[in-house]
């Protein structure tokens, strides 16, 4: 039977049959484009099963990838900094004759957004390309980190997305996913009166309900797609 | 796994149900959903002469002609898939991701010569 699967499935695009580890739950947006799928399309066309209309991208493969990133603790303190993360999604997950056409992270919280205390609060968040680690003894190779996002958010967002469909192309193009660096901060601005009392410690305690990110990567397989369109 | 609902019997072409279990292929661990679906397959004799319902090509048409003028020569047409219908499939795969992936003609909905 062994060679029987393994033709199915490379059949199926997939070059080995999955092992998962520590199953996690199925993300919402999935489940929901899943359950819309299994409906007869609405109108008499047929649906395009290599376009996700969803998001109004091309594409047959939706992938939710796991931060695998951690936690960074600066030596400095520095009192405003709420969090800093390294984030690194393993995009080497996509098969070779896959076309990635969109990608977009999501960072959740897990707040509850009537908490009184601290509505109002804004925050910083900034989003920087990852540099790479320079060997020892040699210059850094890049100066700096390239900032990709940076905008302040009140906290009442349960998650907020964004889009990082070029830097995602560029990582898979050149080879060089070295990830990102997401910092959450604490704004001076409307924090005065719900951090006047214990300062920007207290400002970042609200900040506590960071749960995690991910990214929902939409690619294309040209074996699978075209393969349909020669038909059609 | 192959059941079948006692329908009129008919040798002539036309899909036959077959239910594709994953949990019959041991796919279940790193398949989510669907547990499994109506695959189908296609079955039954191209007899000349081809009806309208048998969705048959021309080619077919001619074949089964000459097929009854020499049945040792030409053998019948094939009794082949002519509409199929794609399914999706909600996987684990090797990084624990969750992957949902659309997969074109999959079902078999009509038989043809």
């Amino acid at each position: 039977f062994s060679l029987q699967e393994s033709l199915l499935l490379k059949s199926l695009g997939l070059s080995t049959k999955p092992s998962p580890k520590i199953p996690v739950p199925v993300p919402s947006v999935l489940w929901r484009i899943f359950q819309k799928r299994k409906m007869p399309p609405a109108s008499t066309e047929l649906a395009d099963g290599c376009r996700v209309e969803e998001f109004n991208v091309p594409g047959n493969i939706i992938r939710v990838l796991a931060d695998q990133g951690h936690f960074m603790h600066s030596g400095q303190p520095q009192p405003s900094l709420c969090l800093q993360k390294r984030l690194y999604f393993n995009l080497s997950v996509l098969e070779e004759g896959e076309r990635l056409t969109m990608a977009q992270l999501e960072i959740k919280f897990s707040h509850n957004s009537y908490h009184a205390s601290s509505q109002g609060q804004v925050f910083e968040l900034r989003l920087y390309q990852a540099p790479r680690l320079p060997l020892r003894g040699t210059p850094s190779p890049e100066p700096g980190r390239t900032l990709l996002v940076e905008q302040s958010f009140a906290r009442l967002h349960k998650s907020l997305l964004f889009n990082l469909s070029g830097v995602a192309k560029d990582w898979r193009t050149h080879s060089r996913n070295l990830g990102l660096i997401l910092e959450i901060s604490a704004s001076g601005r409307g924090g005065e009166a719900a951090g006047a009392s214990g300062g920007p410690q207290s400002l970042c305690a609200s900040i506590d309900s960071f749960l995690d990110t991910s990214l929902l990567v939409v690619s294309l397989s040209q074996q699978q797609c075209r393969a349909s369109r020669r038909r059609r | 796994s192959a059941y079948n609902i006692p329908v009129t019997p008919s040798n002539l072409c036309k899909p036959r149900r077959l239910y594709i279990s994953f949990s019959d292929v041991g796919w279940e661990n790193w398949i989510i959903a669907p547990q499994g679906y109506m695959a189908n397959y296609c079955l039954g004799e191209c007899p000349f002469p081809l009806t309208a319902e048998l969705n048959s090509t021309n080619h077919a048409i001619l074949q089964t002609m000459v097929h009854s003028l020499d049945p040792e020569g030409t053998p019948q047409p094939c009794c082949v898939p002519v509409r199929l219908s794609p399914i999706s499939i909600l996987y684990y795969d090797n990084d624990d991701n969750v992957v949902l992936r659309h997969y074109e003609d999959m079902v078999v909905d009509e038989c043809g010569c």
